[in-house]
């Protein structure tokens, strides 16, 4: 919000540098950050937006202690499997989960505070060969695991200290599930990408599999985001980390594709291309707006629904950004 | 998009699927 007072969008494009680096989390260990995330937090009576870092060894939670400063509260320490991600649940407090393993998810461990023992705590939520995960609101978690014969879906609640509530099977589709996506306004339903470039939705109350849509030779390797409900249609939001560049105007990092839920029909709505010829390594979504890291080690953030890139970072001076995230 | 792009959209699309899918 800072950057954009200071920096307002000119009409015919992104402004460079319309995005202000604010302040750094400086972790004393060598160890290399893999994931970034942010989780509300209530200590004293105080709710209040709290960072989340990840290495592959450590999570820690961070607190603002003054403009520019950040102070580490405490550190869980994972030393038996190495972090691969933060999985966030969406307006919950005091709760977040991380997915551990190798090459692919192997558990997901929630990571909490006990009030009543009065110290911070981690416990195993599930373990498999997990494909993709996400967190919804309301303290839910979906995830996909493979086994050789089958792919098992499974959405599991929490409690408010973080027990383990209810857990709910998913039908699966006959791919493999390489992405979940929440649909905003719509807490029941849930849509996910798959390996055989489908967009499928789910009812959550249910588990039944309501739809399967195949999303088209033109938008190859599609990766859901987010998803919007509005008019009858489902509005996707795409990327496509493995899409081949066309020379011509490079590759989109986002695109809007609209489905039709009842005929399985869609309709590409809007795309949003890097800058400059430069390609997308990894991004995430909020609402309608989307960041990026490009290749080029710069951060864009673009409007989805105009498909317009609305502010640019550069490589900072210690080097390429490798994340962005939205909080 | 247009219903001639998309075929008849339906705004209860959620419930109308959820009843004939299979349980």
């Amino acid at each position: 919000d800072v950057a954009e007072q200071l920096s307002p969008v000119l009409p015919d494009g992104p402004r460079e540098e319309s995005l202000q680096f604010l302040s750094e989390l400086k972790d004393s260990s060598c160890s290399c950050a893999v994931d970034v995330s942010t989780v509300w937090w209530a200590a004293a009576g105080c709710r209040e937006l709290r960072v989340v870092t990840a290495s592959e060894s450590a999570v820690s939670l961070w607190e603002p202690l003054a403009p520019d400063c950040w102070g580490r509260v405490h550190t869980w320490h994972l030393t038996e499997i190495p972090v691969i991600q933060i999985v966030p649940l969406p307006d919950t407090c005091n709760l977040v989960c991380v997915a551990l393993g190798e090459l692919e998810i192997g558990e997901i461990r929630l990571l909490l505070y006990s009030s009543e023992t009065d110290s911070f705590k981690h416990s195993l939520v599930k373990t498999g060969n997990i494909k993709a995960v996400v967190g919804l609101k309301d303290r839910r978690l979906v995830s996909s695991s493979r086994t050789m014969q089958e792919q098992q879906l499974e959405m599991v609640s929490f409690s408010e200290t973080g027990g383990s509530k209810d857990r709910q099977t998913l039908m699966p589709p006959e791919e493999t599930v390489t992405a979940f996506a929440e649909v905003e306004g719509m807490r029941e339903a849930l849509v996910g990408t798959t390996a055989g470039n489908s967009v499928v939705v789910w009812n959550l109350k249910t588990g039944q599999l309501l739809r399967k849509m195949q999303v088209g030779y033109s938008y190859p390797a599609s990766i859901c985001h987010r998803a919007y409900s509005d008019s009858g249609l489902l509005f996707v939001v795409l990327s496509h980390p493995h899409a081949k560049e066309s020379e011509s105007c490079g590759s989109p990092a986002f695109r809007v594709v609209a489905f039709n839920p009842r005929t399985g029909r869609s309709a590409g709505v809007m795309f949003s291309c890097p800058p400059c010829p430069r390609r997308y390594l990894e991004g995430d979504v909020w609402d309608t707006a989307g960041a990026a890291v490009l290749t080029s080690g710069a951060v864009a953030v673009w409007d989805l629904l105009r498909g317009r890139c609305t502010a640019v970072l550069p490589p900072g001076p210690a080097g390429h950004w490798a994340l962005a995230r939205w909080a | 998009c247009s219903e001639s792009d998309l075929g008849p959209i339906s705004l209860n699309w959620f419930e109308e699927l959820s009843a004939e899918a299979p349980p």
